[in-house]
């Protein structure tokens, strides 16, 4: 049964690429076969497994325009058990070519029905919006991981995401759940960090992944490298973190 | 003649807001009239002047849908000579709701011209996208200022965005210019921060704004305070770099 788990926050740069990355990768080491889809036109998640975006003759994109396509713009990346569908600047039509299907908010979903079973997991990295692309991201998905960076204006979004989901929810029927929010980016040195961190366990308690994401160069520097952080320096800060919250998600499976 | 600056980025996180917001404040300490536009379902220029997104009767969403309405929707701020027209969450209707008027992308330029002779100078915060409501703050732009992060993945998009404005230019026939790239949140302690610096400053020189925004807490406390950084601790790092940006901004207008 393949789980399917979208990483969606509206707030920008509070860390959903690189959730998406890291997480997708540190499935595959535990050798289940994963697949990372990009679900944004900026193309970064594409980028991080050192693929050029206008390089590619399929992407995503021509999958959600006719779903036949999809299986065929799936790749290999140099990391073992994980592939990527990726995604370029061609994501940006999405928006205007989908808006007269009124079936558009599923079209990923039936496009990975015949894909799916090859893997056990499937993550979905989303643009900073509630458009089109997260629409199609959260129908696809089982459940969803929201990113939190600890500062002012990422919390006042939180209650927004939430609330759109739920709308998705019901409107739609689909029975998805949150995984978790997931305190990223976090500066402990910082009186504002530690605030907005005890605010949102205080809220939100269980949904809380325990594990905390903290802010590490080494993290911002693995893109340019073209690998996750957790291939390009196991031992940072940032790579142990990655490697936690991966143990976390699969020992929760377990339990359900 | 009011000058109007869109701040862009299709990049998540990277200071628009916090641009857009001191910037305004900033010119408005001049003493010169000037309106920030929020064009961020967001809403997050709204809350950092202390505006609760959710209370408002009307906002720029109503003027995009009815011009004679924009000016109604603008409210005075706490801030002297500093006015807000302020978003909330309707914003999101604006893509599916536009999508059949050929002009939508002109629609803030043509509303906004019984309103701009009051002011000197109008800042239109984005939402990280590029979709209709960014168009429409280009459009109704003369010209944009670009807020970069030092790090890789808002280097890569940087070409992304320069690519899609001289489009917009030319497909609409407007003269929009980039008035700078401001080099934001930029960590000197990190050998990453300097050497994405210098990488802009090679390829893009002159466009740079000499002024760089340092990564400063008391930034990102602000928000939380319902006040621009400038006003909430005016001695801070952050509070003097924006000063500077203001004054180096004010000052090359002079030289035109
Ligand atoms: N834990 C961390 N420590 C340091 N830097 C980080 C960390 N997580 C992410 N970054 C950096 O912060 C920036 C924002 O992260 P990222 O791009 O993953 O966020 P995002 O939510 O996907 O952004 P967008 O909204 O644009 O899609 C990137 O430059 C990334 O490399
Ligand atoms: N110079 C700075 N130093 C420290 N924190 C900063 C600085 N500039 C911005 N921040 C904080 O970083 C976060 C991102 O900044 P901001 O929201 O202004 O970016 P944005 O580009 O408008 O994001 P979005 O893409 O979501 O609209 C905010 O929490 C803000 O308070
Ligand atoms: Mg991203
Ligand atoms: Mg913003």
């Amino acid at each position: 049964m393949t789980r399917t788990i979208a990483i969606v926050n509206q707030k920008g740069g509070v860390g959903k690429t690189t959730t998406a990355v890291n997480l997708a990768a540190g499935i595959a080491l535990a050798e289940k076969p994963t697949l990372l889809i990009d679900m944004d036109p900026q193309a970064n998640a594409t980028m991080s497994v050192g693929l050029r975006p206008e390089e590619l003759e399929r992407t995503v994109y021509d999958g959600l325009i006719s779903p036949r396509d999809l299986a065929k713009a799936v790749q290999k990346t140099p990391i073992g058990h994980l592939s990527i569908l990726p995604a370029n600047a061609d994501l940006l039509a999405a928006e205007v070519k989908l808006v007269s299907d009124k079936k558009r908010a599923l079209r990923l979903r039936s496009a990975l029905e015949a894909l799916s079973p090859q893997f056990s997991h499937i993550i979905i990295d989303c643009p900073p919006s509630l458009g089109i692309l997260t629409v199609n991201a959260i129908c696809a998905s089982d459940s969803i991981i929201i990113p939190l960076q600890c500062e002012y204006y990422s919390l006042e979004g939180l209650s927004r995401t939430l609330d759109a989901i739920r709308v998705f929810r019901e409107t739609l029927g689909l029975h998805i759940k949150v995984e978790g929010l997931l305190l990223s980016m976090m500066d402990s040195r910082t009186k504002l960090s530690s605030e907005v961190a005890a605010e949102v366990r205080a809220h939100f308690a269980a949904k809380v992944f325990s594990t905390v994401i903290p802010r590490n160069v080494r993290v911002a520097e693995a893109p340019g490298h073209g690998k996750p952080v957790i291939l390009y320096d196991v031992g940072s800060r940032g790579s142990q973190a990655f490697l936690s919250l991966t143990e976390e998600f699969l020992t929760s499976e377990g339990k359900e």
